[in-house]
């Protein structure tokens, strides 16, 4: 562990907890979309399938626990539990367009051609792109909410300190794993135009408002 | 790769 990954998990519990917390306190999932949060409950299950088999620490079972549990929490938020609140005719990315090709890709690149490590890979390369369905939504309705903003914030840093991980964990462990990496670039640049607002407009008091 | 044929990493 360094204090890279420490603070990149951290800051992927912090979105986390702000989702949850928005959700909770307004009692509405308007501006959340629903289909990002769908692949990310397929992200967490298919990565962790090895929660029962592979022990690697206290620390990793536990966040394991909490990210798949929070996960469906979510989901069961915006389908049932706030389900009137859910703006679902901004929620309208196509998802299959994802799904389809990280699937076939993670068949055909993948570190080990077997079952866990195809899920691995396919959760690896699904978490990439996971986002897009939310970033879609926000340039459909043209503004975020700035709890919500703060949620995306969070949540694109913490692989951006994942990459800052990478290169420490290649100096210093030898270790070097080019799908996570590759995988963790293109999730990180598809946030760069909201980092650019979140920076320049959010921080300045401003609300987010892409050009709709 | 898999430190000791695990992932390590969340």
């Amino acid at each position: 562990m360094n204090i890279f990954r420490l603070v990149g998990d951290m800051s992927h519990l912090l979105a986390i907890i702000i989702l949850l917390m928005k959700m909770w306190k307004s009692r509405s999932v308007a501006g959340i979309s629903g289909k990002s949060q769908i692949l990310f409950a397929i992200v967490f299950t298919t990565r962790y399938l090895d929660l029962f088999t592979s022990f690697v620490s206290i620390y990793n079972t536990s966040m394991k626990v909490f990210f798949i549990g929070t996960s469906y929490v979510t989901v069961y938020f915006i389908y049932q539990h706030f389900k009137p609140t859910y703006d679902s005719n901004h929620d309208t990315f196509r998802v299959e367009f994802l799904i389809v090709p990280v699937g076939g890709l993670a068949f055909l690149v993948n570190h080990e051609f077997s079952l866990l490590e195809i899920l691995w890979t396919f959760s690896i390369y699904l978490e990439s792109v996971a986002i897009l369905p939310q970033l879609f939504m926000v340039s459909k309705t043209g503004e975020a909410e700035s709890i919500t903003s703060h949620y995306l914030f969070a949540l694109g840093s913490y692989r951006a300190l994942y990459l800052l991980n990478w290169i420490y964990r290649y100096y210093f462990e030898g270790f070097f794993d080019l799908i996570a990496v590759v995988a963790g670039c293109v999730q990180t640049i598809l946030y760069c135009d909201f980092f650019y607002l979140y920076i320049t407009k959010v921080l300045k008091g401003k609300k987010i408002s892409l050009p709709a | 790769v898999m430190l000791g044929g695990k992932h390590d990493e969340l």
